[in-house]
């Protein structure tokens, strides 16, 4: 699943 | 975190510092695409939005500045400091080709439909065909400076360690990001023909040459 959190690679 | 991403970030980040440091011990910024380079400028700004609102840890929020920061810097030496070694007449590349398509792209393809997300999809298409005028110019000139192979091999080096750090994230969080797996594949494509010319000319010794 997408992380929901958001984007956390650069 | 893992060993693939950080070595791949690193890798990224050894690519600014050799751009820089090709820029400086040359004083010239010959063989380098301002185009590619103000795509990456716009890649960063579009997808780093989220420094604004969004934190995720000190290592995520250095590198972003770093990123950003440097980007910029990079247009600012072109332009200015260094401008009259920057020839425009190679660097032709249509950059609308580009842009045009990606937003399409971000448009039909995004997590959520609202104004940071659609420009996180449009940073991530975009990075994945940001390099194109500078591989063009290379094709065009059909030559270049050891330093700017050894940069485009650690721009290329991160993009490949970024692929084993999605099957392990994928393997160990169930985390799949399609968006940027498929644009990551793509980009990392792209860097196929000049690797190859990297490890049997730049790598063995020889000049950077393409046969022509």
């Amino acid at each position: 699943a997408h992380d929901e959190h958001g984007h956390d690679e650069l | 975190m893992n060993i693939f991403r950080l070595l791949g970030d690193l890798s990224h980040l050894a690519s600014i510092l050799i751009l820089l440091q090709k820029i400086q011990s040359t004083r010239s910024c010959r063989g380098i695409s301002f185009k590619t380079q103000a795509l990456y400028a716009t890649v960063f700004i579009t997808r780093y939005l989220d420094l604004f609102y969004d934190w995720v840890s000190l290592y995520n929020f250095v590198m972003k500045i770093f990123f950003i920061a440097s980007s910029c810097y990079v247009l600012y030496l072109m332009k200015y400091k260094y401008r009259p070694t920057h020839d425009p007449s190679i660097d032709t590349f249509r950059v609308e080709y580009l842009l045009g398509p990606c937003a399409v792209l971000a448009l039909l393809f995004h997590y959520r439909f609202t104004l940071p997300e659609l420009l996180w999809s449009f940073s991530i298409f975009l990075e994945s065909v940001a390099i194109l005028p500078q591989l063009f110019m290379l094709q065009r000139t059909g030559e270049a400076e050891t330093i700017t192979t050894h940069y485009l091999a650690a721009l290329g080096a991160y993009r490949a360690l970024y692929i084993p750090n999605w099957i392990y994230r994928w393997f160990t969080e169930d985390m799949v990001d399609p968006i940027a797996v498929t644009a990551g594949i793509v980009q990392t494509a792209l860097y196929l023909d000049f690797f190859y010319v990297y490890f049997t000319k730049v790598l063995q010794g020889q000049k950077f040459e393409l046969p022509a």
